[in-house]
Protein backbone atom coordinates (compact mmCIF):
# COMPACT_ATOMS: atom_id res chain seq x y z
CA UNK A 1 0.00 0.00 0.00
CA UNK A 2 1.79 3.19 -1.11
CA UNK A 3 1.45 5.33 1.90
CA UNK A 4 3.35 8.40 0.04
CA UNK A 5 0.82 7.91 -3.06
CA UNK A 6 -0.98 10.84 -2.86
CA UNK A 7 1.53 13.14 -1.74
CA UNK A 8 3.65 12.19 -5.09
CA UNK A 9 1.03 13.11 -7.22
CA UNK A 10 0.40 15.96 -5.66
CA UNK A 11 4.25 17.03 -5.87
CA UNK A 12 4.06 15.93 -9.78
CA UNK A 13 1.39 17.76 -10.10
CA UNK A 14 2.98 20.91 -8.95
CA UNK A 15 5.73 20.81 -10.96
CA UNK A 16 3.83 20.31 -13.80
CA UNK A 17 1.93 23.58 -13.11
CA UNK A 18 5.49 25.40 -12.14
CA UNK A 19 6.29 24.38 -15.89
CA UNK A 20 3.58 25.44 -16.97
CA UNK A 21 3.78 29.25 -15.63
CA UNK A 22 7.41 29.32 -16.07
CA UNK A 23 6.95 28.26 -19.42
CA UNK A 24 3.67 30.49 -20.13
CA UNK A 25 3.09 32.87 -17.65
CA UNK A 26 6.82 34.25 -16.62
CA UNK A 27 7.10 32.79 -13.60
CA UNK A 28 11.11 33.61 -12.39
CA UNK A 29 12.54 29.74 -12.26
CA UNK A 30 15.30 30.83 -9.57
CA UNK A 31 12.80 31.27 -6.63
CA UNK A 32 10.57 28.50 -7.32
CA UNK A 33 11.68 26.12 -4.50
CA UNK A 34 11.27 29.36 -1.96
CA UNK A 35 8.28 29.72 -3.05
CA UNK A 36 7.17 26.04 -2.28
CA UNK A 37 8.93 26.19 0.79
CA UNK A 38 8.04 29.17 2.57
CA UNK A 39 5.39 30.95 0.65
CA UNK A 40 2.75 29.80 -2.52
CA UNK A 41 0.86 33.06 -2.58
CA UNK A 42 3.30 33.83 -6.36
CA UNK A 43 2.71 30.79 -7.17
CA UNK A 44 -1.42 30.77 -6.25
CA UNK A 45 -1.22 34.67 -7.86
CA UNK A 46 0.25 33.15 -11.20
CA UNK A 47 -2.36 30.11 -10.96
CA UNK A 48 -5.05 33.01 -11.10
CA UNK A 49 -3.75 34.75 -13.83
CA UNK A 50 -3.38 31.96 -15.75
CA UNK A 51 -7.34 30.77 -14.81
CA UNK A 52 -8.13 34.11 -16.13
CA UNK A 53 -6.52 34.10 -19.12
CA UNK A 54 -7.59 30.98 -20.17
CA UNK A 55 -11.22 31.58 -19.15
CA UNK A 56 -11.55 28.97 -16.22
CA UNK A 57 -12.81 29.63 -12.85
CA UNK A 58 -10.32 31.38 -10.91
CA UNK A 59 -9.68 29.82 -7.63
CA UNK A 60 -5.47 30.51 -7.50
CA UNK A 61 -5.83 26.52 -6.79
CA UNK A 62 -4.96 23.49 -8.54
CA UNK A 63 -8.33 21.91 -9.28
CA UNK A 64 -8.86 19.13 -11.44
CA UNK A 65 -10.23 21.18 -14.61
CA UNK A 66 -6.69 23.42 -14.62
CA UNK A 67 -5.13 20.28 -14.38
CA UNK A 68 -7.01 19.22 -17.35
CA UNK A 69 -6.84 22.57 -19.65
CA UNK A 70 -2.91 22.60 -18.73
CA UNK A 71 -2.51 18.96 -20.00
CA UNK A 72 -3.99 20.06 -23.38
CA UNK A 73 -2.02 20.26 -26.25
CA UNK A 74 -1.00 24.21 -27.27
CA UNK A 75 1.24 26.69 -28.68
CA UNK A 76 4.73 27.11 -27.43
CA UNK A 77 4.43 31.06 -27.28
CA UNK A 78 4.40 31.88 -23.72
CA UNK A 79 0.63 33.38 -22.84
CA UNK A 80 2.24 36.46 -20.81
CA UNK A 81 5.77 37.62 -21.54
CA UNK A 82 7.52 36.86 -24.30
CA UNK A 83 10.25 34.14 -24.83
CA UNK A 84 13.42 34.74 -22.49
CA UNK B 1 0.32 42.51 -30.29
CA UNK B 2 3.68 41.19 -28.60
CA UNK B 3 5.88 43.78 -26.38
CA UNK B 4 6.57 46.49 -28.30
CA UNK B 5 4.11 45.75 -30.82
CA UNK B 6 6.30 44.51 -33.63
CA UNK B 7 4.47 44.53 -36.84
CA UNK B 8 5.98 43.88 -40.08
CA UNK B 9 7.24 47.53 -42.01
CA UNK B 10 5.71 46.24 -45.24
CA UNK B 11 2.60 44.54 -47.26
CA UNK B 12 4.20 42.06 -49.27
CA UNK B 13 5.98 39.38 -47.26
CA UNK B 14 7.83 36.19 -48.40
CA UNK B 15 7.62 32.52 -47.02
CA UNK B 16 9.79 29.69 -47.24
CA UNK B 17 9.07 26.18 -46.75
CA UNK B 18 12.41 24.83 -45.28
CA UNK B 19 11.19 21.13 -44.82
CA UNK B 20 8.60 18.75 -44.92
CA UNK B 21 6.94 16.58 -42.28
CA UNK B 22 6.83 12.87 -43.34
CA UNK B 23 2.58 12.14 -42.05
CA UNK B 24 1.28 14.04 -45.34
CA UNK B 25 2.20 14.27 -48.87
CA UNK B 26 4.18 17.67 -49.75
CA UNK B 27 1.53 18.78 -51.34
CA UNK B 28 -0.75 18.46 -48.56
CA UNK B 29 1.98 20.87 -46.47
CA UNK B 30 1.62 23.35 -49.26
CA UNK B 31 -1.93 23.39 -49.71
CA UNK B 32 -2.61 24.27 -45.58
CA UNK B 33 -0.11 26.65 -45.37
CA UNK B 34 -0.96 28.56 -48.58
CA UNK B 35 -5.03 28.15 -46.53
CA UNK B 36 -3.47 29.27 -43.03
CA UNK B 37 -1.74 32.96 -45.08
CA UNK B 38 -4.85 33.25 -46.62
CA UNK B 39 -6.93 33.68 -43.27
CA UNK B 40 -5.09 36.74 -42.66
CA UNK B 41 -4.51 38.04 -46.67
CA UNK B 42 -8.64 38.11 -46.11
CA UNK B 43 -8.72 40.78 -43.94
CA UNK B 44 -5.37 43.00 -44.22
CA UNK B 45 -4.10 44.46 -47.07
CA UNK B 46 -0.76 41.70 -46.55
CA UNK B 47 -0.20 39.65 -49.38
CA UNK B 48 2.43 36.53 -49.78
CA UNK B 49 4.92 35.33 -52.08
CA UNK B 50 6.86 31.85 -51.51
CA UNK B 51 10.34 31.36 -52.42
CA UNK B 52 12.27 28.09 -52.83
CA UNK B 53 15.53 28.67 -51.66
CA UNK B 54 17.40 31.98 -49.35
CA UNK B 55 16.18 33.81 -46.41
CA UNK B 56 12.64 34.78 -46.55
CA UNK B 57 10.47 36.77 -44.11
CA UNK B 58 9.10 33.50 -42.72
CA UNK B 59 10.98 30.65 -42.64
CA UNK B 60 8.85 27.37 -41.57
CA UNK B 61 10.27 24.09 -40.64
CA UNK B 62 9.38 21.29 -39.18
CA UNK B 63 11.88 19.56 -36.58
CA UNK B 64 11.79 17.72 -33.35
CA UNK B 65 13.23 18.05 -29.82
CA UNK B 66 16.28 20.89 -29.61
CA UNK B 67 15.98 22.53 -33.06
CA UNK B 68 18.27 25.43 -32.63
CA UNK B 69 16.42 28.11 -30.74
CA UNK B 70 17.29 26.54 -27.05
CA UNK B 71 13.26 26.11 -27.01
CA UNK B 72 13.52 22.50 -27.50
CA UNK B 73 10.17 20.65 -28.70
CA UNK B 74 8.99 18.07 -26.16
CA UNK B 75 7.82 14.65 -28.30
CA UNK B 76 3.90 14.00 -28.47
CA UNK B 77 1.92 16.37 -26.96
CA UNK B 78 1.88 19.14 -25.10
CA UNK B 79 3.99 21.63 -27.21
CA UNK B 80 2.49 21.62 -31.09
CA UNK B 81 4.66 24.77 -32.79
CA UNK B 82 5.77 28.13 -32.07
CA UNK B 83 6.36 31.47 -33.96
CA UNK B 84 7.97 34.39 -33.27
CA UNK B 85 6.67 37.83 -34.01
CA UNK B 86 8.41 40.19 -36.73
CA UNK B 87 11.82 41.17 -37.41
CA UNK B 88 15.25 39.93 -39.00
CA UNK B 89 16.53 36.37 -38.69
CA UNK B 90 14.11 34.14 -36.35
CA UNK B 91 12.20 36.65 -36.18
CA UNK B 92 8.71 35.58 -38.46
CA UNK B 93 9.78 31.85 -38.36
CA UNK B 94 7.46 29.46 -37.60
CA UNK B 95 8.23 25.72 -36.43
CA UNK B 96 6.11 22.78 -36.24
CA UNK B 97 6.97 20.12 -33.71
CA UNK B 98 7.56 16.86 -35.94
CA UNK B 99 6.77 14.30 -33.01
CA UNK B 100 3.02 15.69 -33.68
CA UNK B 101 0.91 13.25 -35.79
CA UNK B 102 0.25 15.89 -38.80
CA UNK B 103 -3.13 15.78 -40.39
CA UNK B 104 -5.35 17.51 -42.90
CA UNK B 105 -8.60 16.52 -41.25
CA UNK B 106 -10.11 17.01 -37.95
CA UNK B 107 -8.66 14.41 -36.46
CA UNK B 108 -5.09 14.36 -34.95
CA UNK B 109 -3.61 17.53 -35.27
CA UNK B 110 -4.90 20.16 -38.04
CA UNK B 111 -1.90 21.37 -39.54
CA UNK B 112 -3.75 24.33 -41.02
CA UNK B 113 -5.32 25.22 -37.60
CA UNK B 114 -2.10 25.33 -35.97
CA UNK B 115 -0.37 27.09 -39.61
CA UNK B 116 -3.20 29.73 -38.88
CA UNK B 117 -2.19 30.03 -35.30
CA UNK B 118 1.24 30.36 -35.45
CA UNK B 119 1.34 32.61 -39.03
CA UNK B 120 -0.61 34.90 -36.25
CA UNK B 121 2.08 35.14 -33.90
CA UNK B 122 4.54 35.79 -37.05
CA UNK B 123 2.37 38.54 -38.25
CA UNK B 124 2.48 40.55 -34.36
CA UNK B 125 -0.46 38.94 -32.81
CA UNK B 126 0.03 37.41 -29.51
CA UNK B 127 -2.05 34.93 -27.76
CA UNK B 128 -5.71 35.76 -27.13
CA UNK B 129 -7.93 35.05 -23.61
CA UNK B 130 -10.84 34.72 -26.10
CA UNK B 131 -11.51 31.01 -26.18
CA UNK B 132 -13.20 31.65 -29.71
CA UNK B 133 -10.45 33.58 -31.18
CA UNK B 134 -8.05 31.54 -33.80
CA UNK B 135 -5.35 32.98 -31.55
CA UNK B 136 -6.39 31.09 -28.00
CA UNK B 137 -3.64 29.17 -26.90
CA UNK B 138 -4.92 25.60 -26.16
CA UNK B 139 -5.52 23.83 -29.15
CA UNK B 140 -9.07 22.79 -30.00
CA UNK B 141 -10.50 19.91 -32.63
CA UNK B 142 -12.72 21.24 -35.18
CA UNK B 143 -15.50 19.11 -36.82
CA UNK B 144 -16.31 21.16 -39.51
CA UNK B 145 -13.16 22.27 -41.05
CA UNK B 146 -14.88 24.32 -44.41
CA UNK B 147 -16.79 26.17 -41.62
CA UNK B 148 -13.85 27.81 -40.18
CA UNK B 149 -13.78 31.53 -39.70
CA UNK B 150 -11.49 34.21 -37.96
CA UNK B 151 -13.23 35.20 -34.85
CA UNK B 152 -13.92 39.07 -34.73
CA UNK B 153 -11.16 39.52 -31.55
CA UNK B 154 -8.59 37.68 -34.55
CA UNK B 155 -9.84 40.67 -37.48
CA UNK B 156 -9.43 43.16 -34.53
CA UNK B 157 -6.57 42.47 -33.72
CA UNK B 158 -4.64 42.04 -36.93
CA UNK B 159 -6.54 44.58 -37.80
CA UNK B 160 -5.21 47.03 -35.23
CA UNK B 161 -1.66 46.71 -36.57
CA UNK B 162 -2.38 46.57 -40.79
CA UNK B 163 -5.75 47.77 -41.06
CA UNK B 164 -8.34 46.59 -43.65
CA UNK B 165 -7.64 45.38 -46.83
CA UNK B 166 -7.58 47.45 -49.10
CA UNK B 167 -9.52 48.44 -52.52
CA UNK B 168 -7.58 48.85 -55.18
CA UNK B 169 -5.54 45.91 -54.39
CA UNK B 170 -9.06 43.71 -54.44
CA UNK B 171 -9.38 44.95 -57.77
CA UNK B 172 -6.02 44.03 -59.00
CA UNK B 173 -5.94 41.22 -61.25
CA UNK B 174 -2.18 39.25 -61.58
CA UNK B 175 -1.64 39.07 -65.76
CA UNK B 176 -0.56 35.71 -65.02
CA UNK B 177 -2.60 34.65 -62.33
CA UNK B 178 -5.88 36.25 -61.40
CA UNK B 179 -6.61 37.07 -58.01
CA UNK B 180 -9.83 35.98 -56.45
CA UNK B 181 -11.96 39.32 -54.98
CA UNK B 182 -11.88 39.62 -51.05
CA UNK B 183 -14.15 39.64 -48.10
CA UNK B 184 -13.57 43.33 -47.32
CA UNK B 185 -15.31 44.96 -44.43
CA UNK B 186 -19.09 46.32 -45.96
CA UNK B 187 -19.48 50.26 -45.68
CA UNK B 188 -23.38 50.95 -44.44
CA UNK B 189 -23.60 53.55 -46.24
CA UNK B 190 -22.21 52.56 -49.93
CA UNK B 191 -25.22 53.82 -51.98
CA UNK B 192 -24.53 50.83 -54.09
CA UNK B 193 -24.85 48.26 -51.24
CA UNK B 194 -27.07 45.42 -51.76
CA UNK B 195 -27.65 42.72 -49.28
CA UNK B 196 -27.78 39.28 -49.37
CA UNK B 197 -30.44 38.19 -47.03
CA UNK B 198 -32.37 39.81 -44.35
CA UNK B 199 -33.90 37.95 -41.61
CA UNK B 200 -35.44 39.29 -38.04
CA UNK B 201 -34.52 37.72 -34.57
CA UNK B 202 -36.31 37.64 -31.35
CA UNK B 203 -37.45 41.30 -32.47
CA UNK B 204 -34.00 42.51 -33.97
CA UNK B 205 -33.36 42.47 -37.98
CA UNK B 206 -30.14 41.02 -39.07
CA UNK B 207 -29.07 42.24 -42.53
CA UNK B 208 -26.29 39.93 -43.79
CA UNK B 209 -23.73 40.65 -46.65
CA UNK B 210 -20.80 38.86 -46.89
CA UNK B 211 -18.83 37.18 -43.69
CA UNK B 212 -20.86 40.03 -41.69
CA UNK B 213 -24.11 41.27 -40.80
CA UNK B 214 -25.59 44.37 -39.25
CA UNK B 215 -27.79 44.14 -36.25
CA UNK B 216 -30.32 46.52 -35.65
CA UNK B 217 -32.00 46.10 -32.22
CA UNK B 218 -34.34 48.21 -29.89
CA UNK B 219 -31.20 48.65 -27.76
CA UNK B 220 -28.96 50.80 -29.91
CA UNK B 221 -29.71 53.56 -32.54
CA UNK B 222 -26.79 52.56 -34.26
CA UNK B 223 -26.66 49.29 -36.37
CA UNK B 224 -23.79 47.56 -35.08
CA UNK B 225 -21.91 45.39 -38.05
CA UNK B 226 -20.64 41.65 -36.43
CA UNK B 227 -19.06 38.57 -37.99
CA UNK B 228 -21.54 35.50 -38.75
CA UNK B 229 -18.64 33.66 -37.85
CA UNK B 230 -18.91 35.24 -34.50
CA UNK B 231 -22.67 34.33 -34.11
CA UNK B 232 -22.34 31.20 -35.41
CA UNK B 233 -18.79 29.31 -36.00
CA UNK B 234 -19.93 26.87 -38.34
CA UNK B 235 -22.43 28.84 -40.60
CA UNK B 236 -21.03 29.73 -44.54
CA UNK B 237 -20.63 33.65 -45.70
CA UNK B 238 -22.50 35.11 -48.41
CA UNK B 239 -26.13 33.54 -47.50
CA UNK B 240 -28.28 33.43 -50.14
CA UNK B 241 -31.41 33.90 -48.09
CA UNK B 242 -32.76 33.64 -44.38
CA UNK B 243 -36.18 33.80 -42.43
CA UNK B 244 -37.44 33.57 -38.92
CA UNK B 245 -40.45 31.24 -37.61
CA UNK B 246 -41.03 32.63 -34.43
CA UNK B 247 -43.31 30.52 -33.15
CA UNK B 248 -40.26 27.65 -33.41
CA UNK B 249 -37.55 30.28 -31.88
CA UNK B 250 -35.88 29.54 -35.17
CA UNK B 251 -34.28 31.26 -38.11
CA UNK B 252 -33.06 29.56 -41.43
CA UNK B 253 -30.56 30.47 -43.29
CA UNK B 254 -29.49 29.19 -46.83
CA UNK B 255 -26.48 29.13 -48.92
CA UNK B 256 -26.55 27.03 -52.56
CA UNK B 257 -28.07 23.74 -52.11
CA UNK B 258 -27.87 23.35 -48.12
CA UNK B 259 -30.04 25.29 -45.25
CA UNK B 260 -29.45 25.49 -41.59
CA UNK B 261 -31.59 26.39 -38.85
CA UNK B 262 -30.13 28.34 -35.33
CA UNK B 263 -31.59 29.07 -32.26
CA UNK B 264 -30.58 32.23 -30.38
CA UNK B 265 -26.28 31.31 -31.30
CA UNK B 266 -26.58 27.48 -31.82
CA UNK B 267 -26.49 25.69 -35.07
CA UNK B 268 -29.21 23.17 -34.65
CA UNK B 269 -28.45 19.08 -34.71
CA UNK B 270 -28.98 17.65 -38.05
CA UNK B 271 -27.95 20.49 -40.30
CA UNK B 272 -27.31 21.78 -42.88
CA UNK B 273 -30.00 19.91 -44.40
CA UNK B 274 -30.44 19.65 -48.50
CA UNK B 275 -33.27 22.51 -49.95
CA UNK B 276 -34.44 19.43 -52.11
CA UNK B 277 -36.19 18.14 -48.59
CA UNK B 278 -38.10 21.36 -48.40
CA UNK B 279 -39.85 20.16 -51.98
CA UNK B 280 -38.02 21.99 -54.06
CA UNK B 281 -37.65 20.07 -57.52
CA UNK B 282 -33.99 19.12 -58.26
CA UNK B 283 -33.82 21.50 -60.61
CA UNK B 284 -33.76 24.55 -58.29
CA UNK B 285 -30.01 25.24 -57.09
CA UNK B 286 -30.33 28.44 -54.71
CA UNK B 287 -33.00 30.27 -53.11
CA UNK B 288 -32.72 34.04 -53.26
CA UNK B 289 -34.75 35.36 -50.53
CA UNK B 290 -37.24 34.09 -48.06
CA UNK B 291 -40.21 35.47 -45.66
CA UNK B 292 -42.33 33.63 -43.15
CA UNK B 293 -45.82 34.87 -42.83
CA UNK B 294 -46.16 34.37 -38.79
CA UNK B 295 -50.34 34.24 -38.88
CA UNK B 296 -51.19 32.18 -41.77
CA UNK B 297 -47.94 30.37 -41.23
CA UNK B 298 -46.57 30.04 -44.95
CA UNK B 299 -43.29 30.88 -46.20
CA UNK B 300 -42.53 32.57 -49.25
CA UNK B 301 -39.51 31.21 -51.22
CA UNK B 302 -38.23 33.87 -53.94
CA UNK B 303 -36.18 32.11 -56.90
CA UNK B 304 -35.53 33.85 -59.81
CA UNK B 305 -38.78 35.18 -61.17
CA UNK B 306 -40.55 33.62 -59.27
CA UNK B 307 -41.77 32.56 -55.26
CA UNK B 308 -43.20 29.33 -53.90
CA UNK B 309 -45.09 28.90 -50.62
CA UNK B 310 -44.58 26.23 -48.34
CA UNK B 311 -47.15 25.03 -45.17
CA UNK B 312 -45.15 25.43 -41.93
CA UNK B 313 -47.99 23.20 -40.48
CA UNK B 314 -47.57 20.50 -42.99
CA UNK B 315 -43.92 21.63 -43.77
CA UNK B 316 -44.42 20.47 -47.73
CA UNK B 317 -44.67 22.62 -50.25
CA UNK B 318 -48.17 24.12 -51.60
CA UNK B 319 -49.76 22.89 -54.66
CA UNK B 320 -50.24 25.30 -57.97
CA UNK B 321 -46.68 26.80 -57.34
CA UNK B 322 -44.08 28.88 -58.35
CA UNK B 323 -46.37 31.61 -59.25
CA UNK B 324 -44.49 34.42 -61.48
CA UNK B 325 -43.49 37.40 -58.70
CA UNK B 326 -44.60 39.57 -60.93
CA UNK B 327 -48.22 38.30 -60.90
CA UNK B 328 -48.76 38.47 -57.09
CA UNK B 329 -46.43 41.04 -56.29
CA UNK B 330 -46.39 43.74 -58.99
CA UNK B 331 -44.10 46.91 -59.10
CA UNK B 332 -41.63 44.76 -57.63
CA UNK B 333 -37.94 43.89 -59.01
CA UNK B 334 -38.33 40.35 -60.39
CA UNK B 335 -34.82 39.09 -58.73
CA UNK B 336 -34.85 39.53 -55.27
CA UNK B 337 -32.04 39.80 -52.82
CA UNK B 338 -34.00 39.78 -49.51
CA UNK B 339 -37.12 40.22 -48.51
CA UNK B 340 -38.67 41.81 -44.94
CA UNK B 341 -42.09 42.14 -42.93
CA UNK B 342 -42.25 45.15 -41.07
CA UNK B 343 -45.15 47.83 -39.77
CA UNK B 344 -47.70 45.54 -42.26
CA UNK B 345 -45.82 45.81 -45.32
CA UNK B 346 -43.00 43.60 -46.82
CA UNK B 347 -39.69 45.10 -48.41
CA UNK B 348 -38.35 43.76 -50.70
CA UNK B 349 -34.44 43.87 -51.56
CA UNK B 350 -33.22 43.99 -55.00
CA UNK B 351 -29.66 45.35 -55.68
CA UNK B 352 -29.29 49.06 -53.83
CA UNK B 353 -33.42 49.19 -54.33
CA UNK B 354 -35.68 48.46 -51.48
CA UNK B 355 -39.47 48.03 -52.28
CA UNK B 356 -42.04 48.70 -49.95
CA UNK B 357 -45.17 46.45 -50.99
CA UNK B 358 -48.67 46.44 -49.33
CA UNK B 359 -49.99 43.63 -49.00
CA UNK B 360 -53.66 44.47 -48.71
CA UNK B 361 -53.24 47.08 -51.95
CA UNK B 362 -51.23 44.46 -53.74
CA UNK B 363 -49.00 47.26 -54.86
CA UNK B 364 -45.35 49.45 -54.55
CA UNK B 365 -45.88 52.20 -51.79
CA UNK B 366 -42.74 53.34 -52.10
CA UNK B 367 -39.17 52.89 -52.86
CA UNK B 368 -35.78 53.35 -50.85
CA UNK B 369 -32.63 52.70 -50.71
CA UNK B 370 -31.52 49.45 -49.50
CA UNK B 371 -29.50 51.02 -46.43
CA UNK B 372 -32.44 52.91 -45.08
CA UNK B 373 -32.43 50.26 -42.84
CA UNK B 374 -29.04 51.47 -41.39
CA UNK B 375 -29.54 55.28 -40.85
CA UNK B 376 -28.47 56.54 -43.91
Amino acid sequence: YPVNGDREEEDSNMDLVQRYLENYYNLTKKVENIYRRRDSSPIDNKIREMQKFLGLEVTGKLDSSTLEMIRKPRCGVPDVGHFT
Amino acid sequence: TFPGTPKWSKTHLTYRIVNYTPDLPREAVDAAIEKALGVWKEVTPLTFSRMDEGEADIMISFAVGEHGDFYPFDGPGAILAHAYPPGSGIHGDVHFDDDEKWTEKAAGTNLFFVAAHELGHALGLMHSANPEALMYPVYRSFKDLASFRLSQDDVDGIQFLYGSPTTPKNNYVAPTEPVPPRSKTPAKCDPALSFDAVSTLRGEILFFKDRYFWRRSHWSAEPGLHLISSFWPSLPSNLDAAYEVSSKDTVFVFKGNKFWAVRGNEVQAGYPRNIHTLGFPSTIRKIDAAISDKEQKKTYFFVEDKYWRFDEKTQSMERGFPRPIEDDFPGVEPKVDAVLEAFGFLYFFSGSSQYEFDPNAKRVTHIFKTNSWLLC
